[in-house]
C-alpha cells in the first residue's frame, strides 16, 4: 500500500515535531 | 512528469521542467513543512491529546493533517475574487489553476471554504472545531480506540456548548453544519490523497 503521508515525509516531520517537545522537558 | 504542482502550500504552481523530480519534491516539502509543524504544535495544546499513546498521536496527525490544514488555510480560497493565494503570497485565479489541471478537488476545496466562512465562527470556536477535526480523522490506524473516542466526545461536547452560547437561534443549525463538515473533510482528504498518489517522483 502506497501511503501518501509517507510519500510526503509527513510521518517523519510529525514524529520530529512531537519528539521536540520531549527534548524540551526538564529532567 | 507533471509541469504543475497546484497546491497553495507551494510557493507557486509552476514547476521548472528541467529540475529533477526529487528536487521539486524537496522544495515542495520545505514549503509545507512549517505548516505541518504548526499542526503538531496545535495538537500538543489540545487538552488530552498528549495523554494518548505516541502511536495514536502520530496516527491521528498522519490521518488528519491535511484536514486541519484545509480548515486553517480555508481563507486562502477567496470565492469573491475567484482566487487562491499561494504561500508566496501570490494570488492565482481559479481559471488559471483550472488551466493548469486543477479540477474537482479545487472546486470542492473552494466550496468547503466558502461554506465554512459562512458559519462565521469566532477564533475560539474555530480552534475547538479544528481540534475536533484532528481527533475525528480516520481512526483505522488507532490502537486505543476508547481513549481517542473519549477525547473526541469531550471535544465535540465542548464545541457544542461553545456554539450554543454564541449563535442564538441558529446555534443548533450551526452545530449540525459543523458536524457535517467532518465527512466533507474526509472526502476532500481522500481526493487529495489520490492526487498525491498520482504524483510520481522519479529520482
Amino acid at each position: 500500500y502506497n501511503d501518501p503521508a509517507s510519500n510526503l515525509g509527513l510521518e517523519d516531520i510529525i514524529r520530529k515535531a512531537l519528539m521536540g517537545n520531549l527534548e524540551e522537558r526538564p529532567d | 512528469s507533471r509541469a504543475y504542482l497546484v497546491c497553495p502550500m507551494n510557493t507557486s504552481p509552476y514547476v521548472d521542467p528541467n529540475k529533477p523530480s526529487q528536487e521539486i519534491w524537496e522544495e515542495f516539502s520545505m514549503s509545507f513543512t512549517p505548516a505541518v509543524r504548526e499542526v503538531v504544535e496545535f495538537a500538543k495544546k489540545i487538552p488530552g491529546f498528549r495523554d494518548l499513546s505516541e502511536h495514536d498521536q502520530v496516527s491521528l496527525l498522519k490521518a488528519g493533517t491535511f484536514e486541519v490544514l484545509m480548515v486553517r488555510f480555508a481563507s486562502l480560497f477567496n470565492m469573491a475574487e475567484q482566487t487562491v493565494t499561494f504561500l508566496s503570497g501570490k494570488q492565482y485565479s481559479l481559471g488559471t489553476l483550472r488551466s493548469l489541471g486543477a479540477g474537482e478537488l479545487l472546486n470542492s476545496m473552494c466550496e468547503f471554504s466558502e461554506k465554512l466562512a459562512a458559519l462565521r465562527l469566532n477564533q475560539d470556536e474555530m480552534s475547538l472545531f479544528t481540534a475536533v477535526v484532528l481527533v475525528s480523522a480516520d481512526h483505522s490506524g488507532i490502537q486505543n480506540l476508547n481513549s481517542v473516542e473519549a477525547l473526541q466526545d469531550k471535544l465535540i461536547w465542548a464545541l457544542r456548548n461553545l456554539v450554543m452560547q454564541n449563535h442564538g437561534d441558529e446555534s443548533a443549525t450551526t452545530f449540525t453544519k459543523l458536524l457535517l463538515k467532518l465527512p466533507e473533510l474526509r472526502s476532500l482528504n481522500n481526493m487529495h490523497s489520490e492526487e498525491l498518489l498520482s504524483f510520481k517522483v522519479h529520482p
